[in-house]
């Protein structure tokens, strides 16, 4: 592990009274190679370094600790601080309904996403709307239809017109009225899988944004993304503009560094993590956890 | 003798971040940058255009592993039917990868025939379905919720009774670290060679190009569990590049078979490692 790494670093250190350039070189040295093996963006490490160093440097060495563990500590305040410190979760308005809608890449986990989410609030007691808004994938309406009617929650189709259309900004817009005048609490807009860098598919979320005012736009993604989360996660903050993030299959051995480098570019909370593939798998994000997974 | 010139750092920089942006790994960033270095030895290393070139046919070198059989080749040297058994983790397309390929099948005047051996998953056999029907080819398939090796058997049984081609079985995604999902795999496996001795004939491990150094560890858990004999590579049309199959090359030689580059039945390409390499480094 990492502290076990430093342990080694530091061991010829003890005694000595101030954290120098020279002897957190090293120890620099094996958190940016912990950070790109654990798949956080190089640029962000590059920062990420330079903030810890700049911070080290000059510290007295506390009595009560050694070096090493005086740049571990350095280390993981500055992952908490980057990991954010909001209230993770998703509060309704305070006037229903409240709508969210779901971006992201396509396979990130969506659709079920949407299925959790219904069913998290379900739970509350609150009454839940689905919306069905990819008319592209096959059988992608019929996937959330299956999942509203396991967890019996309504589910909001296109007619036959609107299907043939295929034109998601109305398919949204029907979706979001029908909830409003029918007195949900909350409506779930499940788009369908995108690229970032289609001009094309990213102004028909603009669209569907202006048209229906969502109070929530959550960017899906997927835990075991590498290098690319940056790219993605800030095409989608720069064009949709989002409120929030949703990091899928987190029980998977992927050390997520890919959760540093989107909060790092979109500044926005992660609101949940997905940990499985039933319904039930849905956490509230913990910064905590998350940072010393990324560390290894 | 002629004394080679230091290659500027700045250029060398530059073409190690490009390979790191593009999920290689730090670890194989290194190693490639030091058989870089090695390679330039005596050469003018100042010249940015020598350094691209030596790094390029490193690359590709590295890579030969990578630049197997093409799919059609493997089909027509071998037995029939041919089964292909098709995996991953969880979304990154292996349904739609089968119908590219059964629709590439069909262009060339072989008969496929699907099986829809993901039975957990929502609307996993529809979607199947959907695409068998656009291409126009047939499905095996049981209710949801059956056991996949029984549909995985009843596929194969029927490609054999009615003499197709090629068989192409889905599977439902599943995270490699789940003990019980990669023995249901290995029984799907068993099962199978059951029925079809030697099947499965290639055993195609799907990975989403947007990930990052966890497909290495996902390659060698998919092939201990069902011994993979070749890899696709999907969503290339993305910005991500993949870069972690030249560490899956190296450690564990497996081939790239195919490259997916968009969500269309058409969107599938051959895997070819030199504009791979070109595609990582400009
Ligand atoms: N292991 C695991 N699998 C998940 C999780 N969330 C979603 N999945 C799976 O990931 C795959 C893709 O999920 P979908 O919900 O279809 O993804 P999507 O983003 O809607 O996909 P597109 O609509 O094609 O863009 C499915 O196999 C899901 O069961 C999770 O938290 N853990
Ligand atoms: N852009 C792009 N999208 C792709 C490509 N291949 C598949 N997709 C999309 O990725 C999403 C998931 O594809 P699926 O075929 O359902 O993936 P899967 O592996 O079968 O998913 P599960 O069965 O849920 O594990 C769909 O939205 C596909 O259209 C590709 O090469 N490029
Ligand atoms: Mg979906
Ligand atoms: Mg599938």
């Amino acid at each position: 592990s990492l502290s076990e790494k430093f342990e080694n670093i530091f061991k010829k250190l003890r005694g000595t009274g101030v954290l120098t350039e020279q002897n957190i070189a090293e120890a620099l040295k094996e958190v940016r190679l912990a950070l790109l093996e654990a798949d956080v963006n190089f640029k962000i490490v590059k920062d990420f370094i330079e903030r810890v160093r700049e911070k080290a440097i000059g510290q007295e060495v506390l009595k009560s600790l050694t070096p090493g563990h005086q740049v571990v500590k350095v280390v993981w305040e500055e992952l908490r601080e980057m990991m954010g410190r909001e209230r993770a979760g998703l509060a309704l308005a305070s006037n229903p309904p409240t709508v969210v809608m779901m971006v992201g890449l396509q396979g990130a986990g969506k659709t079920t996403t949407c299925g959790k989410l219904g069913r998290y609030f379900k739970a509350q007691g609150k009454r839940v709307l689905l919306v069905a808004a990819d008319p592209r994938r096959p059988a992608a309406g019929d996937q959330l239809s299956s999942l509203g009617h396991d967890l019996e929650i309504d589910v909001h189709r296109a007619d036959q017109a609107q299907a043939a259309q295929a034109d998601v900004v109305r398919i949204c817009q029907a979706g979001v009225e029908r909830g409003r005048d029918q007195g949900y609490d909350l409506i779930v807009l499940d788009t369908g899988g995108r690229l970032h860098i289609d001009d094309e598919l990213m102004g028909e979320l603009v669209a569907v944004k202006a048209a229906v005012q969502p109070q929530e736009v959550l960017l899906v993604a997927d835990a075991m993304t590498g290098q690319d989360a940056v790219t993605m996660a800030s095409q989608f903050e720069q064009r949709i503009g989002l409120t929030g993030v949703v990091l899928t299959k987190v029980e998977g051995d992927a050390r997520g560094g890919a959760v540093l480098s989107i909060r790092a570019v979109t500044g926005k909370p992660i609101k949940f993590l997905g940990v499985g593939e039933k319904l039930d798998a849905l956490e509230l994000f913990h910064p905590d956890r998350m940072a010393s997974r990324i560390l290894g | 003798r002629l004394r080679g010139r230091a290659a500027d750092p700045a250029v060398l920089e530059e073409f190690e971040s490009a390979l790191i942006a593009s999920d290689l790994g730090v670890r194989v960033v290194d190693r490639v940058m030091e058989r870089l270095k090695k390679q330039l030895q005596g050469a003018d290393g100042s010249q940015t255009g020598l350094v691209h070139r030596v790094l390029r046919d490193t690359l590709i070198e590295v890579l030969t592993p990578a630049q197997g059989l093409p799919l059609e080749s493997l089909l027509a040297n071998g037995p029939k039917p041919f089964v292909i058994l098709v995996v991953g983790v969880n979304g990154v397309g292996k349904t739609t990868t089968i119908a590219k390929i059964a629709q590439r099948l069909v262009q060339a005047g072989k008969v496929p025939l699907l099986v829809a051996a993901d039975t957990f998953r929502a609307a996993a056999i529809d979607q199947l379905q959907v695409w068998a029907d656009r291409v126009g080819v047939g499905v095996i398939r049981h209710r949801h919720g059956a056991d996949p090796a029984a549909v995985a058997f009843d596929g194969v049984a029927a490609a054999k009774a009615r003499k197709v081609d090629v068989v192409l079985i889905d599977t439902a995604g599943r995270l490699h670290t789940k003990s019980n999902l990669m023995d249901e795999l290995r029984k799907i496996t068993r099962v199978i060679a059951g029925e079809c001795p030697g099947a499965p004939h290639e055993a195609l491990l799907v990975l989403d190009a947007t990930v990052g150094q966890n497909a290495l560890a996902q390659a060698r858990q998919f092939h201990q569990a069902v011994g993979v004999t070749g890899l696709v590579l999907t969503k290339l049309d993305g910005t991500a590049r993949g870069g972690i199959v030249v560490a899956i090359a190296e450690e564990l030689k497996l081939p790239v078979r195919l490259i997916g580059v968009g969500e269309s039945v058409e969107d599938l390409q051959d895997f070819d490692s030199t504009a791979f390499v070109d595609a990582l480094i400009g």
